[in-house]
């Protein structure tokens, strides 16, 4: 009766609440923790730390070279037509603004082939995208490019619309890339708000004036590391079943929600089982990666250095979109596994998150997806997530206990069952 | 009659189903 068991424990027994608990102390003491800062190293001590007082085993951090950017003072004010303070959230990797920011006329776009139609107007003026939110996957590339596109065409600066389908005139961060054959311009993300009522004064032939100010900071990379924990196999302990999340957050809020209930429900899974005194057959393996927003940095070094063992992965796993109201998994594998899977799934009835998605790899796992290793990512109820996704929102207030109590039984029973069971899963 | 590659299959399946079973 162990999936019981470990329902009942999670959710309704001594640990209810206890990864809620630990992830709130942890966002509390230490803040947000982007790649590269003291307070990720900070972090990566504290819980290096209290990974050994649990008694998990083989806690252990493996030494990676991550990004160092840092945010500086920004912002972004409205000349013409009116005086208006625009909230701007600069993006990782941009370049700062000289010390006296830059003044020009904006070009309002609402996509990149609008901006390409436009070339021409875009040449020393600050290019606005105000694209539509159609989905995350879809809208996320204007802030990954718009800095190169907007500097293909000659543009001194770009301010984008947030990612996001909700606002309260919040800007939204994230890292973007520039290309070395382009013109690098400083980038940020603006709210939906200003995009959108700038591409009302535009639309009415209004002319507009920004100065925007940023004093970003990059530095050279510097050493962070994956933390590691195990629970080690009984009968097959090369053997490993990976639960994960990463440890690392954008430097805004807490990073409560991107992605501490994920590291902190995949702590509370190795937790649940040693509380229970289970060992499963093959090892369980927590990993709490680093540097995942700079484009899962950490989890690729990871993997160059581990996948000569790759034949001894059984399945990795990964929560990395919220810890809310669980509904199941997404799994990317082979039929014969998610036959398997969807029997496994069975086991959480008595808290109704039996569904079994497609698509399981997530930005750290993705590389061993890749070769073949089966891959799960938890799937929850993100109606609200990217409405705090990379903002001084995304804090513990967000986050519920008894939902995490519902999201650390489903990656338990299911991380426990597959590390127990006689055969690997089939590739 | 020796067994199919299919009946193989769902009997080894059968055989896990009734493992997972075993922790609910």
């Amino acid at each position: 009766n162990i999936a019981k068991a470990i329902i009942n424990l999670a959710v309704y027994g001594n640990a209810q609440n206890r990864s809620y608990e630990r992830l709130a102390r942890f966002v509390d003491t230490v803040g947000p923790r982007l790649s590269g800062s003291k307070n990720l190293e900070m972090a990566i001590k504290y819980m290096f730390s209290v990974l050994q007082e649990d008694g998990l085993e083989n806690v252990q951090l493996e030494p990676v070279k991550v990004p160092h950017w840092e945010r500086g003072e920004e912002s972004a004010m409205m000349l013409a037509p009116r005086n208006h303070s625009i909230a701007i959230l600069g993006l990782g990797s941009s370049i700062a603004t000289p010390p006296e920011g830059i003044t020009a006329e904006v070009l309002v776009v609402t996509s990149f082939d609008e901006l390409h139609k436009k070339a021409q107007d875009a040449k020393g003026k600050i290019v606005v995208y105000n694209q539509p939110f159609v989905n995350y996957e879809e809208t996320v590339k204007y802030r990954l490019q718009g800095a190169v596109e907007a500097g293909k065409v000659g543009a001194v600066a770009s301010l984008i619309r947030s990612i996001t389908s909700f606002s309260i005139n919040s800007p939204h961060t994230g890292w973007q890339q520039y290309q070395s054959n382009v013109p690098k311009i400083p980038t940020a993300c603006i709210s939906v708000e200003d995009a959108e009522m700038m591409a009302r004064m535009s639309s009415r032939g209004t002319r507009i004036v920004v100065t925007l100010k940023m004093g970003a900071r990059t530095y050279p990379d510097t050493v962070s590391f994956n933390t590691v924990a195990e629970i080690v196999g009984s009968k097959y302990p090369e053997q490993v079943v990976l639960v994960s999340g990463h440890l690392d957050s954008w430097d805004v809020g807490q990073g409560a929600m991107d992605d501490g209930g994920g590291a902190f429900i995949s702590w509370e899974a190795l937790s649940l089982i040693k509380d229970l005194g289970l060992r499963p057959k093959r090892t369980l393996r927590l990993v709490l990666w680093t540097a995942e927003e700079p484009g899962g940095v950490g989890a690729e070094q990871y993997y160059q250095l581990h996948k000569g063992k790759i034949s001894n992965f059984d399945i990795v796993m990964e929560s990395d979109s919220g810890t809310f109201m669980p509904m199941g998994l997404a799994f990317t594998g082979s039929d014969k596994a998610r036959a398997i899977l969807t029997e496994i799934m069975q086991l959480l009835q008595p808290i109704n998150a039996t569904n079994l998605y497609e698509n399981g790899g997530e930005t750290d796992t993705v590389y061993w997806v890749r070769d073949g290793i089966p891959g799960a990512s938890l799937r929850d109820d993100i109606s609200k997530y990217f409405w705090f996704h990379h903002t001084q929102g995304d804090t513990m207030t967000v986050q519920d206990p008894s939902q995490m109590n519902l999201c650390a039984a489903v990656w338990t029973v299911v991380s426990y069952v597959i590390a127990d069971m006689e055969e690997m899963l089939p590739r | 009659k020796p067994l199919s590659q299919d009946d193989c299959y769902q009997h080894a399946f059968e055989e896990i189903k009734r493992e997972i079973a075993g922790y609910s």
